[in-house]
């Protein structure tokens, strides 16, 4: 997968999970993939526990990208 | 680290999750 895949993937990825285009991802939005993803309620927010990294709430795009890359290559690119 | 720590913990979990986005088909309505 080439740079600027991962890239359009991870916006793209993002808007999925950000449908009202707020700029950040909630709890709320999250758990609003359970019926979209065959994920848990539990699982997904273990996801986005696990993305929210300084643990504000709220889920940026740098914090979901950082995320993605950490699943991709198996660590984290800052 | 904590974070590394939960990191590990749900490595799995978060792995599922792309591998769901990833499946999934996007733009259908």
């Amino acid at each position: 997968m080439g740079q600027n895949t991962i890239l359009e993937k991870t916006h793209e990825f993002f808007q999925i999970c950000d449908i009202e285009n707020k700029g950040f991802i909630t709890q709320r939005d999250m758990q609003r993939l359970n019926g979209e993803l065959p994920l848990s309620a539990e699982e997904l927010e273990n996801v986005f526990d696990t993305l929210d990294t300084d643990k504000n709430g709220y889920l940026t795009l740098d914090e979901f990208s950082s995320g993605f890359s950490e699943f991709l290559f198996g660590r984290k690119v800052s | 680290d904590p974070n590394m720590k939960a990191g590990a913990a749900n490595e799995g979990v978060l792995a599922n999750f792309f591998n769901s986005l990833l499946s999934k088909k996007t733009g259908a309505p």
